[in-house]
C-alpha cells in the first residue's frame, strides 16, 4: 500500500473490495 | 482532387498520412448503413479478418479477395425487427453479434455458420429492453435491461455453436447502467458507468457489485469505453457527448481518469478535446482501441486521438460522395473503419 492524493493505494483491491463487498 | 481529398490533415502540427488507405467497399444493395465491424473467421484452416456490415434488415460479412478489395460471402436478412448495432465479441471465432430494436435495443442475436448443416443461421440470446450491452473475452456478453419495477445486468456465455452455455447475474446499481466495459488483464473484472455519471464495478464470477465512484458533475453522461489496472489504480477511458466547453480544455470528448477503487477518489490524467475549428457540441459516436481514439463528429470528418498525449493526430474529412456516419477500430487494432450512410467503408491503416 502507499498513499497519495487518492488515498491509500492497494495493489489487491479487486480482492479485497470482493471480500468486504456483500455477496 | 481526390488524393487530396483522401489525406487526412494533422490540424495542429504538420500535414501527416497517419492514417493511410488500404481498401474500400461499398455495399450497394444497402441503403442506409447502421454499423461495420470487423470478425475473425476460420474457414478450411485459415483464420482472416472479415469485414460485417449492417443495415437495417441485413448484416454482410465480407472476406478479403485481394490486398485492396474485399467480396460479399453471405447477408443474413433480419427483416422483422430493425439492426440497431453490431456487438464486437473480442477474441470470439465464426460468431457475429448483433442488437435489433427500435428506439431502444429489443433483441440481441447471434450470427454464426453452422458446420454440421453447412449453412448460416442466427439464433436468439436475449430479449427484453436493453439498454447497455458489451461483448468480452472468452465468448461472454454482459446486458442490462429495465422492467418497470427493476433493473437487470446479466452475463452469458456463448458455446461455440452459438447456444448459450451458462447465465450468471450481477447485482444491479440504483441508476441505469449506459456502457460497459471490460478491465483488461483482468478477466473477472467489469467496470460500466451509470445515467447518475458514476462507475461501478463488478466481480463477474461472484456477481457482486464492488464500488461505485462518482465522474463529477462537469462530465454528464459520461460513457466507458475502455479500462485497465495499473499500480493499484483503475484507469477508466470516458467519453463526454455531453460535457461542456470550457476556456481551459475546449471540448473534451474522451477522457482518461484514474481511479482509487479503495477510496473512491478519482483524477483527471488526460483530456482529448475536439480539434480546432470543430468548437461547440459536435462529438456523434466515438470508438477506443489500446491508447487511440476515434470518433465522427457532425461535421461528417472522423478525428483520431492519441488519448495518452491528447492530442488529436489526424482527421479525415468529409467526402465529396457524402459525410463519414461511422467510425470503429478493426480487431486487434488493424485499423480504422470508416463508414458511411450509403454503404461504402474504407479501411485506415494508423
Amino acid at each position: 500500500c502507499s498513499e497519495s492524493d487518492l488515498g491509500l493505494i492497494s495493489l489487491n483491491w479487486f480482492e479485497e473490495l470482493s471480500a468486504e463487498a456483500p455477496p | 482532387d481526390v488524393a487530396e481529398q483522401l489525406t487526412p490533415v494533422l490540424l495542429d502540427g504538420p500535414r501527416e498520412e497517419s492514417l493511410q488507405l488500404v481498401s474500400e467497399l461499398k455495399d450497394s444493395s444497402c441503403s442506409c448503413a447502421v454499423d461495420v465491424s470487423t470478425v475473425w473467421w476460420e474457414a478450411a484452416g485459415c483464420r482472416e479478418l472479415r469485414v460485417v456490415t449492417a443495415s437495417e434488415s441485413t448484416v454482410s460479412l465480407w472476406e478479403p479477395l485481394a490486398p485492396d478489395s474485399w467480396g460479399k460471402v453471405y447477408t443474413w436478412h433480419l427483416r422483422e425487427i430493425p439492426v440497431i448495432q453490431i456487438i464486437p465479441l473480442p477474441d470470439t471465432c465464426n460468431l457475429v453479434c448483433v442488437a435489433l430494436g427500435e428506439l431502444e435495443i429489443g433483441e440481441i442475436r447471434l450470427l454464426l455458420y453452422s458446420s454440421e448443416t453447412d449453412s448460416f443461421k442466427h439464433s436468439l440470446v436475449k430479449t427484453g429492453n436493453i439498454k447497455a450491452v458489451v461483448g468480452l473475452e472468452d465468448q461472454r456478453l454482459v446486458s442490462s435491461s429495465r422492467t418497470m419495477q427493476e433493473q437487470q445486468v446479466e452475463m452469458v456465455l456463448f458455446s461455440e455453436t452459438g447456444g448459450s452455455k451458462d447465465r450468471q447475474t450481477l447485482m444491479p446499481p440504483e441508476e441505469t447502467v449506459t456502457a460497459f466495459a471490460e478491465v483488461e488483464g483482468m478477466r473477472e473484472a467489469l467496470v460500466g458507468t451509470t445515467a447518475g455519471n458514476s462507475v461501478v464495478v463488478w466481480n463477474l464470477k461472484t456477481g457482486q457489485l464492488l464500488r461505485k465512484m462518482h465522474v463529477g458533475y462537469s462530465y454528464p453522461a459520461s460513457i466507458c469505453h475502455r479500462a485497465y489496472s495499473d499500480s493499484g489504480l483503475l484507469f477508466v477511458v470516458l467519453s463526454h457527448p455531453l460535457a461542456k466547453e470550457s476556456e481551459s480544455c475546449g471540448s473534451p470528448v474522451f477522457r482518461v481518469v484514474a481511479f482509487n477503487p479503495r477510496t473512491g477518489r478519482s483524477t483527471g490524467v488526460m483530456f482529448s478535446c475536439l480539434p480546432p475549428g470543430h468548437a461547440g457540441r459536435q462529438y456523434l459516436e466515438g470508438d477506443v482501441w489500446d491508447t487511440t481514439g476515434a470518433a465522427v463528429l457532425t461535421s461528417g470528418a472522423v478525428a483520431v486521438w492519441d488519448l495518452l498525449r491528447g492530442r488529436c493526430m489526424a482527421v479525415l474529412c468529409p467526402d465529396p460522395a457524402g459525410h463519414w456516419a461511422l467510425a470503429r477500430w478493426a480487431t486487434g487494432g488493424a485499423g480504422l473503419l470508416a463508414g458511411r450512410r450509403d454503404g461504402t467503408v474504407r479501411l485506415y491503416r494508423y
